[in-house]
């Protein structure tokens, strides 16, 4: 910008892992970080300030548990007919093809439990959804899930890594893991268009943890080919550097 | 052959003198994110010291800076045998990583531990 000097990266250099993931990665310099602080944002702060200090440097003390934590918000949003007093929406949360460079340690759902609508309040949890096998019953507990040590009384916290790593982990493709948010009402007051208001990515999101894998590590004393690879995709930030 | 050759080493490094400051250290050194240009995606932190090594590599090589026989071969064959064989650089020796987080392309948010960020030694090779 304005003639200042930005990265070099010379033909010959090895790529480094971070370069090479912001490069694949970076939203482009016409999207920005989000100005309000939404759930899942203010969420990431707070894992991030329990998990590293001022300078960046990992707390050694830190119990993530994971080298990588990469939090999903729902692409995706059905709203489904009312069945009684039960409103249910289908989250549909995009998950990465698995090239085996982490290994998924855990994986976690954090929604809200208690739902404020106009005044109304609404009991929630989440169940995985599978669209060949609709579910005639509605559940009457939510066992398993319990609440999120960085969030309010409002959320819980769920664990489904076996869920995701059956049916998602080993999959080569983009996949889509759904699920099922179920809100229950006690008065029958609450209209579908307020239901449908409801934004899905303030109720529920993913939380993925990993670790590196052998692979992962060896990556960084790789020669890419990688290097060329960037130079033919025109990365934005290689034109910028031109 | 190497009583004379270590004649020869010791009387060249004493020609060989460097002010300690000029010696190979390592240097703090911070950047903020933005003056990489890499604001508009990593939320934390916002600066970091990556720091750096910079100094001269004496011909007697200071124990304390971890350096391989390599290095040492490597200063004799420039002194002795060629000198366009260049002498043993000052790089940094380990590293230690730092944590950062993302905002991903498609508005996922990631924190990541990335390795080898940041420079904590130095040494001659």
């Amino acid at each position: 910008e304005g003639g200042q000097s930005s990265i070099f990266l010379p033909a010959e250099a090895p790529t480094l892992p971070l370069i090479q993931e912001l490069l694949e990665e970076s939203p482009g310099e016409q999207s920005r970080k989000p100005r309000l602080l939404g759930h899942s944002l203010r969420y990431m702060l707070e894992l991030y300030q329990r998990s590293a200090d001022s300078h960046g440097h990992p707390r050694e003390n830190r119990t993530i548990g994971a080298t990588m934590v990469r939090l999903v918000k729902p692409l995706t949003n059905v709203a489904k007919p009312r069945r009684g007093t039960w409103h249910i929406q289908i989250l549909g949360f995009p998950l990465r093809p698995n090239r085996g460079l982490y290994q998924l340690v855990r994986a976690t759902v954090v929604y809200r439990h208690h739902l404020q609508l106009t005044g109304f309040n609404l009991s929630c949890h989440v169940e995985p959804w599978a669209q060949k096998s609709p579910t005639k019953h509605l559940p009457s507990s939510e066992g398993g899930s319990s609440k999120p040590s960085l969030m309010s009384n409002a959320w819980k916290e769920m664990d489904i890594t076996q869920h995701v790593q059956q049916r998602f982990w080993n999959n080569k493709r983009q996949r889509i893991l759904r699920l099922r948010f179920m809100c229950w009402q006690q008065k029958d007051s609450v209209g579908l268009e307020l239901w449908r208001g409801t934004s899905s990515l303030d109720i529920a999101f993913l939380l993925l943890y990993f670790n590196d894998t052998h692979k992962s590590i060896q990556k960084a004393k790789l020669l890419p080919m990688g290097m060329e690879e960037i130079m033919e995709r025109e990365s934005p930030l290689l034109r910028r550097t031109r | 052959q190497a009583g004379s050759i270590s004649a020869e080493a010791t009387a060249s490094s004493l020609k060989d003198s460097e002010p300690e400051n000029n010696q190979c250290s390592l240097h703090p050194f911070q950047v903020s994110f933005r003056q990489l240009g890499w604001d508009h995606w990593i939320i934390a932190p916002s600066f970091y010291t990556p720091n750096y090594c910079k100094g001269t590599c004496l011909r007697v090589l200071r124990g304390d800076l971890n350096s391989p026989n390599h290095a040492i071969v490597q200063n004799l064959v420039n002194q002795l045998v060629d000198s366009s064989v260049p002498r043993p650089s000052c790089v940094p020796y380990k590293y230690v990583p730092i944590s950062v987080l993302l905002i991903e392309a498609n508005g996922s948010i990631l924190y990541k531990e990335y390795e080898g960020m940041i420079a904590e030694s130095c040494t001659c090779r």
